[in-house]
């Protein structure tokens, strides 16, 4: 959605370089495992297009002569630091196994929960957020807050599936969500354009 | 209990 909206109109307006860079990140960090372990056709398919979406829009973003003059850097303010140093930190002493793709992957599972961030700080900031933007962030949060439901159906068919730090993460990313959600569903019901509150 | 399992999940 995010990359038909920045080729259809050669514009990023409103999207947080911010947010993408940190999700190149997560995917990076954690399909690392392409490279030693192998689940199905669908999981490495999906896992090459995130990585390969990721990349596709910061490359966009940063370094296409067009759609890098519609990037708004001066509202984009969110500091990096603030969201990879406690993800960092808690992966290192929250984690299931010692180990350098153990605890990249758990980084990756933390800093997957709070990457909206800076998206929703400039969402925010922004007066008119176009539709395209705003359907992209509703479905980046229902992405992970259907798999609550997935998650629910193998805790109850599937015999040794726990996954604490999973669906704590996943969890807590939904409700960070749980705002936007509510004046998403007010502006869909009124048929209005989205707009936050400041 | 099986405490490491693959990660399926994306």
């Amino acid at each position: 959605v995010l990359l038909l909206k920045i080729r259809a109109t050669r514009s990023c307006r409103g999207i947080s370089l911010k947010t993408q860079e940190l999700y190149a990140l997560v995917f990076i960090c954690r399909y690392l495992d392409l490279f030693y372990s192998y689940i199905s056709l669908y999981n490495t398919v999906m896992k090459v297009t995130y990585l390969a979406t990721a990349f596709s829009i910061v490359r966009y973003m940063r370094f296409d002569k067009v759609v890098r003059q519609t990037y708004d850097k001066e509202q984009d303010t969110f500091r990096y630091i603030f969201l990879i140093a406690p993800c960092a930190l808690l992966a290192l002493v929250l984690n299931h196994r010692f180990s350098p793709t153990e605890v990249l992957w758990t980084f990756s599972i933390y800093l997957e929960a709070v990457a909206i961030l800076p998206q929703l700080v400039l969402m925010q900031r922004t007066q008119n957020i176009d539709n395209l933007t705003a359907n992209y962030v509703a479905l980046l949060g229902a992405y992970r807050g259907f798999y609550i439901l997935n998650w629910i159906y193998r805790f109850a068919t599937e015999k040794h599936y726990r996954q604490w730090i999973v669906w704590i993460s996943g969890v807590a990313q939904t409700a960070l969500y749980a705002d936007f959600f509510y004046y998403y569903a007010l502006c869909w019901k009124a048929n209005q354009r989205l707009q936050l509150p400041a | 209990a099986q405490l490491l399992q693959d990660h399926d999940e994306l």
